[in-house]
């Protein structure tokens, strides 16, 4: 698919903005934690959407956001998703 | 809410709406 832009984000209403960053961070999460994908990215659509654009292209970035989240999600015990 | 949602966070499921905070906290 074509990569997410900003103009792009702003075109849509704010919950289909988070539903086009939500579906693009998926698979890159998914790819790296396959059992808390869901959560994780649930967690991360938290964050501004500016944020989110960078992470989609920084996966430097992603993967630091991504290592917050699981301690989080640790320290709030979840469970994993079967 | 009582600031202790166990559910939290939500889940996002690939093609499912995401409703966000509100499918945990109506």
């Amino acid at each position: 698919p074509e990569p997410l832009t900003a103009s792009m984000l702003a075109a849509a209403p704010l919950m289909d903005q988070k539903q086009l960053l939500g579906e693009r961070l998926y698979p890159m999460i998914h790819a790296l934690h396959p059992n808390l994908a869901g959560k994780i990215t649930g967690m991360l659509l938290e964050i501004d959407n500016s944020e989110l654009l960078h992470m989609l292209e920084s996966p430097e970035s992603l993967h630091s956001k991504v290592d917050e989240a699981i301690a989080v999600l640790q320290a709030h015990q979840v469970k994993e998703c079967s | 809410s009582n600031g202790t949602n166990i559910n939290w966070p939500p889940e996002f499921c690939p093609g499912v709406p995401w409703k966000g905070l509100q499918n945990i906290d109506p």
